[in-house]
């Protein structure tokens, strides 16, 4: 034994990552064939909707490369989570500078920038990562007629919106309804249900707002969005916010928006603004792992409503951007509704797989990459599937009531709306 | 992670070229002021009305 223990020799070879990854994406392949199984035997035997068991949503169907199709069998949300919970870690006193300069060297992170220079006050990774700047160096455009970058970033894509479609890459569309959603919950009677909800913990909350977006849905009660384009608020004024009421009033920032509002054409903001001359654009901006990962709002304007997508958790790397089609579609997103002095303003931040939690500054309650989230969603479209309808997608939440007079929560230009997190 | 805006402004009309301005400039419509894949920091201007 001593002699085959000092003479033979050992070699190690590396297990090929893409075999992990196919045993990974097996693994997950066969519990989601029995899952449905189990589900459709269930509604074989007629039996009710058992929310302690609810199954999860289906999941797309995608189309692309192998790469793309072993992809979609991972569980990129529940990684993400554990990716989150990794970086939460904290460091060892003496490794912090060595680690967030390795860091900062192979991602491009600029140091002068940062607001804190002394490495060693950030515990792990996720609060480096969503460090922020010094004041000043990052000054705004001078022109109030101008749009500013809402982060840091690499412009994507950029264009005007026809026949309702944006591209994502050369070739490549998706619907704006598939982007932002089409009908939106709407009824008189919302007003009460949600106005009940002051004070209510987060997941209650989001279990009676789902319940909320099931009751007008049923009652097919919305309207489209070239109706919000159009201007009209008549049925969305009747809906309440209650979602906010952890942020403080800020009279200069309605004031602000306010005046800047009326000076589109001099008629209130909320009077339909004439769309025959007008247009919608769009724009794509990738923030790389090293960018500052905090968004600021590009204009005055006012947010109403803000729609949850709790979607999938895809890299939004620009390979998967060519390589799978309606990517922004299919990723979890939350879209942040409202009006400019041009009419409809819409902003979008979108998650990827590492960067999975959005975070915005005056929605206390949104919880992004959340089991919590994820399962009410999931009751939410198991219940929709009992009805017989198909579930829209998103859980939306309004902030009417955050402002005394413009019926929403007015954002100041260059003003933080909030972040990305790791995990 | 990224982020889409999606906006409503002014088409406006074409300016001539002859006229001095840039091409493809509308005057009292919406102008873009980035090219695809330009490294961008928040607060400088996307475009302008």
């Amino acid at each position: 034994l001593r002699f085959a223990l000092h003479n033979t020799k050992v070699e190690w070879y590396p297990i090929p990552v893409g075999l992990g990854i196919g045993l990974l994406g097996l693994l997950q392949f066969y519990k989601a064939q029995r899952a449905e199984r189990e589900r459709a035997e269930r509604e074989a035997a007629g039996e009710s909707l058992d929310f302690e068991k609810v199954p999860p949503r289906p999941k797309h169907r995608l189309s692309g490369p192998w790469q793309v199709q072993i992809m979609s069998t991972l569980p990129l949300k529940a990684m993400s989570r554990l990716w989150g919970r990794f970086n939460e870690i904290e460091l060892p006193y003496y490794l912090r500078v060595p680690g967030f300069k390795l860091y900062s060297w192979v991602f491009g992170v600029n140091l002068d920038e940062v607001a804190e220079p002394d490495l060693h006050t950030y515990p792990n990774l996720a609060a480096f990562f969503y460090r922020k700047l010094k004041p000043g160096v990052r000054p705004l455009d001078p022109d109030t007629r101008a749009i500013l970058a809402p982060s840091d970033g690499r412009i994507l894509q950029f264009g005007l919106i026809e026949r309702g479609e944006v591209e994502q890459v050369k070739g490549v569309t998706y619907s704006l309804d598939a982007l932002l959603g089409a009908a939106t919950p709407n009824h008189a009677d919302h007003t009460d249900k949600f106005t009940d909800h002051q004070g209510e913990p987060a997941q209650k909350n989001e279990a009676k707002m789902l319940a909320d977006a099931e009751f007008a849905k049923m009652n097919g009660i919305s309207y489209t969005l070239p109706t919000l384009l159009a201007g009209d608020q008549g049925g969305a004024r009747q809906r309440s916010a209650s979602i906010d009421a952890s942020t403080p009033y800020k009279a200069s920032a309605e004031a602000e928006v306010k005046a800047d509002l009326a000076r589109g054409d001099g008629a209130p903001w909320y009077a339909p603004k004439p769309t025959s001359n007008n247009a919608l654009y769009y724009v794509v901006i990738y923030l790389a792992p090293g960018d500052y990962h905090r968004f600021h709002s590009p204009v005055p304007w006012v947010v109403q409503s803000r729609r949850h997508f709790a979607g999938e958790l895809f890299s939004v790397s620009p390979y998967l951007q060519r390589h799978l089609p309606g990517l922004f579609t299919l990723n979890e997103r939350v879209a942040l509704l409202g009006r400019w002095r041009w009419g409809f303003f819409s902003y979008t931040p979108v998650g990827a797989t590492n960067v999975g939690s959005i975070k915005v500054n005056f929605d206390a309650e949104l919880r992004t990459n959340s089991l919590t989230t994820d399962t009410a969603a999931d009751m939410a479209a198991a219940a929709a599937a009992k009805r017989g309808e198909q579930y829209p997608g998103f859980v939306e939440a309004t902030y009417l009531h955050a402002s005394r007079t413009l019926g929403g929560h007015p954002l100041q230009r260059g003003e933080e709306m909030g972040g990305f997190q790791l995990g | 992670s990224s982020i889409v805006l999606v906006f409503e402004a002014p088409v406006g009309t074409r300016k001539s070229f002859d006229a001095g301005w840039e091409e493809g400039h509308r005057e009292g419509g919406w102008n873009w002021n980035i090219e695809k894949g330009q490294r961008i920091k928040m607060g400088e201007r996307l475009g302008y009305v």
